[in-house]
Order: structure tokens, then C-alpha cells, then sequence
């Protein structure tokens, strides 16, 4: 049995450029899984880019020294292909019975193809986004799970003109995502438009019920001697049956050490 | 006290909203601002048990009691911030990102956020180019007592004020924009550091998307009379 809770995947990532792997994400997450050292697979930074991996493996060098960034083909060149990557992992998950298991990507820039043990999943466009997948009933409950995503780079990526400016031709505005990259006053133009699983991925272990977003106001009265926290949250029932729940709040402060007062 | 539990029914497969009644609180400790006070914190914890299976799930968040008001004042046009009633002098920095690689840490946020909270900085503006920050970063600003400022992704430049002129009705999505909009308030919105949504850089967003985002960040209206009446009561009784 599983323990309840957040378990991060954050080591252990490959990357590879799309159009240099011949195989499926069905075949990436059945029969034919990568290993570290087979061409063209490279270790991979996640939560982070394309170009930060591709930075870490010296495949391009640090686009922040001197010129550097001018030898890196950027993706107005190059098509929005050259910078869709694969990222693999694996992991285990023991669930138990009544167990349910999400695979969670807190941010993805910018779309993205999630296969896991040969079940594909599409993760709609949006850099500012959290994704939540139910993987309960995908998972082997005692083996390896292999995990493939695609990562598509924005949709409107634009091109820098020779002069530059603030945001290139901001074509990158017509998407839901950071701006910068395109180059600015402050910055050179980002190659790859900062594509990539650039925050956390996770799996969470729950029970039939699942607590969502719970969201804690707080009031006050005479003179903020008489305070209130509200406190709300959704809540989803996973299983077949009816659930009687009992829900706790508890609210403590940490003293010092490891006392703590309730 | 500070302990309760509430029992529901939830239907199979069903999803729904649940408030707890309030808690009180006497003279809790607040959440100050860097150089107003102490950044006091207190851990949340929700954890669900079910009947016949036992712990479901459970989350845990620091909060911080403060209240944060802000006005634009008619005579200077500059807005003006109040925590837990007191006018605050806003000394703040422009924030952009970590890394343009996007290589975030939190030993980098905390390092970086420590920083702007020795500088004697009491605010950081997330610029609206850049990115909307993440729980890392809200953390460490909800320790240093940073209040934040953060931009949704429009700016003057590349959304109908730049040159050449482009995008005047910016992105092609709205429906997308107020999507991730509303998952990104969801993420960061127990933050005590939280102190100001902003639309964008320079740029006011598209007459849609900015009535959107109003409606959707006002006050709910049942702490609306609790704040009328704490405004009404904490005047009269101090």
C-alpha cells in the first residue's frame, strides 16, 4: 500500500529531439524503452527546457556568455520540430485496492503528448496551466512504470528581427505565455521559447476522496483582536460508492525545535 | 482550538464544495510586511478520513493573518497600500525571473528573495513579460515578509503599444488566457505575500479578459460585510 501524499519526479529524466527518435510513445512506454547512453538520448533537466538541457550536456554552449547565443540556431530558423522533445522517466507506485494515483504537471510549455505504459494522453496548449491525470487504472501496480511526454515548443514562436527590439515581432503574444523570450532590452532572444516541462511533476497517492484547491480567507474585527479563518475546498469522490467523510482543519504554529502548539 | 471536523456524505463519483465554519481566532500573531513586524506563520493542515478506508488524502499550506488594502489615491494618482490597517511606504524592485533558462531552485529563490529583504525591500513587481511566479517563490517572500505585485502575461510592448504595433487584442485565445488565469490564482492565492493582481505591464489586457479577471478577483461577497464591518468596528473601537 502506497502512502498518502505527493511524491515529486525529479531525477532520472532522458531527453531526445523528436525528430531524431524513430519510435512511438506506445513503443517508448512498452517495448522498446530508452537507456541513458543510446543515441541520440541525453540526461534531461527536469522541471526546465529544451536549451537548459541541451546547455547542461553541451550540446549548445550557455547562451548568457559573450556571443554564444548567436551560434544557437534559433527556432524561427530552424521550425518549431527541431525544438519538440521527448523526456522519459520511469517510476514505481505500490497501490493498494481502493488506491488512486494522479501524474501531475504543474507547468508544461507549451502543449505536450503524455504516454504512460502505452496510453497516451494530449495535455492542452497553455504555459500557465497546472495537469492532473487519473493514471489509476494505467499504472502497474508492482512494476515499472514508464513514462514518455512530447513537448511541443508555442504555437506562435516569431522571429527576431536583425534589429531586435522589445519582444521581436511579438508573435509570441498571440499565445498564453512568457514574453521575454523573444528578447528584450535585457535579454537575448530565448532559442527554443523556454519549451519544456519548466515546473514540477509529481504523482500523488490518495484515497477515494481527493482534496482540491482548498482556499483560506481570513477576517477581522476590533481591531484585529477577534480574527476568523475560512477556509473552503473542493472535494472529489473518485469511487463508486458513496463516501462518508470526516473532514479536519487544524491550524498550528511552529515554536521553536520541534514543539509545536495547538 | 484550533482543531475541528466536520462528517459529509460525498456522492460516488461526484465533485463538490465544501466550507468549513469559520474559526476564531483571539489576538492571533500577524503576518507583517519586511520591517513592519514579524512574518508570522502558521501551518494549515485538511485531512480527509474515510469511513472504512481510513486517510484519503491531506494538504498543508503556511498562512498568514494580514489584510492588505490598496487604493489609488485621487490627489498623487499612486496607489496606496495599507497591512492590517497601517499605511505602508512601498520600497520595492522590479523581478523578471531567476534564469531566462528557466532553472529555477528554491535555493536560488531563497537566496535571491533573502536578497531583496536585506536591501531593506518591503515588495517585488513580477513583471507582466515574465512568469507567473511559483510556490517556491511565494514562499520564501511569505518568510522575508515580500509583499507581491504580479502581472498577468501582458505588456505594453508586444499586446498594441509597441512597434511596430501588434497583437492590439492580444492573444488569440482569451478563453485560454482567463483558463490558465484562473489556475494560476488557485495556485498562489493562499499566499499571505500575495498582495496585487495586475493585468499587465503598461498595457491594460482586452476589454474581456479585463472585466474577467475584476469579476473574478473581487472580494467574495461574504467577507465583504465581515470587512465593512471589521472597517467599521476597528475604526470605531480604535
Amino acid at each position: 500500500m502506497a502512502a498518502i501524499g505527493k511524491t515529486k519526479l525529479d531525477s532520472g529524466w532522458l531527453a531526445a529531439r523528436s525528430t531524431e527518435v524513430s519510435l512511438s510513445g506506445i513503443q517508448l512506454t512498452t517495448t522498446h524503452p530508452p537507456s541513458i547512453g543510446t543515441s541520440p538520448w541525453m540526461e534531461a533537466v527536469v522541471p526546465g527546457t529544451v536549451l537548459a538541457t541541451l546547455v547542461k550536456n553541451k550540446v549548445v554552449p550557455d547562451p548568457f556568455y559573450g556571443l554564444e547565443n548567436e551560434s544557437i540556431i534559433d527556432i524561427a530558423d530552424s521550425g518549431r520540430e527541431y525544438y519538440t522533445f521527448w523526456f522519459f522517466t520511469t517510476f514505481r507506485c505500490k497501490l493498494s485496492g481502493t488506491q488512486h494515483l494522479d501524474l501531475n504537471f504543474r507547468a508544461i510549455n507549451y502543449s505536450a503528448d503524455v504516454y504512460l505504459n502505452g496510453h497516451k494522453t494530449v495535455l492542452p496548449k497553455g504555459m500557465f496551466r497546472r495537469h492532473s491525470l487519473d493514471v489509476t487504472d494505467v499504472v502497474h501496480p508492482d512494476g515499472e512504470n514508464l513514462l514518455a511526454v512530447l513537448v511541443y515548443p508555442p504555437d506562435n514562436p516569431g522571429s527576431i528581427p536583425p534589429e531586435g527590439g522589445q519582444g521581436g515581432d511579438h508573435e509570441i503574444g498571440k499565445d498564453v505565455a512568457t514574453q521575454y523570450v523573444e528578447g528584450w532590452d535585457w535579454i537575448c532572444p530565448i532559442r527554443d521559447r523556454n519549451t519544456g516541462i519548466w515546473d514540477e511533476v509529481s504523482i500523488s497517492v490518495t484515497g477515494p476522496v481527493k482534496i482540491i484547491d482548498p482556499h483560506l480567507v481570513s477576517t477581522f474585527f476590533d481591531n484585529y483582536k477577534r480574527v476568523y479563518l475560512h477556509t473552503t475546498t473542493e472535494l472529489e469522490n473518485k469511487s463508486t460508492q458513496s463516501a462518508e467523510c470526516s473532514l479536519n482543519i487544524q491550524v498550528t504554529t511552529e515554536l521553536k525545535g520541534n514543539f509545536c502548539l495547538v | 482550538e484550533h482543531v475541528q471536523t466536520q462528517h459529509l456524505s460525498i456522492p460516488a463519483g461526484s465533485r463538490v464544495h465544501y466550507t468549513f465554519p469559520e474559526l476564531f481566532f483571539y489576538k492571533p500573531n500577524l503576518w507583517w510586511p519586511n520591517g513592519m513586524g514579524k512574518q508570522s506563520l502558521y501551518k494549515v493542515s485538511i485531512t480527509v478520513d474515510v469511513k472504512g478506508y481510513g486517510e484519503s488524502d491531506l494538504w498543508g499550506q503556511l498562512f498568514g493573518f494580514r489584510k492588505i488594502q490598496s487604493h489609488i489615491d485621487t490627489v498623487t494618482g499612486g496607489r496606496l497600500f495599507k497591512v492590517n490597517g497601517q499605511p505602508i511606504f512601498i520600497r520595492g524592485g522590479n523581478w523578471i525571473l531567476s534564469d531566462g533558462l528557466l532553472r529555477l531552485s528554491k535555493k536560488r529563490y531563497k537566496t535571491d528573495i533573502k536578497f531583496h529583504a536585506d536591501m531593506n525591500f518591503n515588495m517585488i513587481r513580477c513583471w507582466g513579460g515574465g512568469l507567473a511566479e511559483r510556490p517556491d517563490f511565494y514562499h520564501y517572500c511569505d518568510i522575508y515578509g515580500l509583499l507581491v505585485w504580479q502581472e498577468f502575461w501582458i505588456t505594453g510592448d508586444v499586446d498594441g503599444r509597441g512597434i511596430p504595433v501588434s497583437n492590439p487584442d492580444g492573444p488569440l485565445d482569451h478563453d485560454l488566457f482567463l483558463l490558465c488565469a484562473r489556475d494560476t490564482v488557485k495556485l498562489l492565492r493562499n499566499h499571505p505575500s500575495l498582495a496585487l493582481w495586475v493585468g499587465g505591464n503598461e498595457q491594460v489586457p482586452p476589454d474581456d479578459i479585463n472585466t474577467a479577471l475584476k469579476n473574478d478577483l473581487r472580494l467574495h461577497p461574504h467577507f465583504e460585510k465581515s470587512v465593512n464591518e471589521s472597517g467599521k468596528s476597528t475604526e470605531d473601537l480604535s
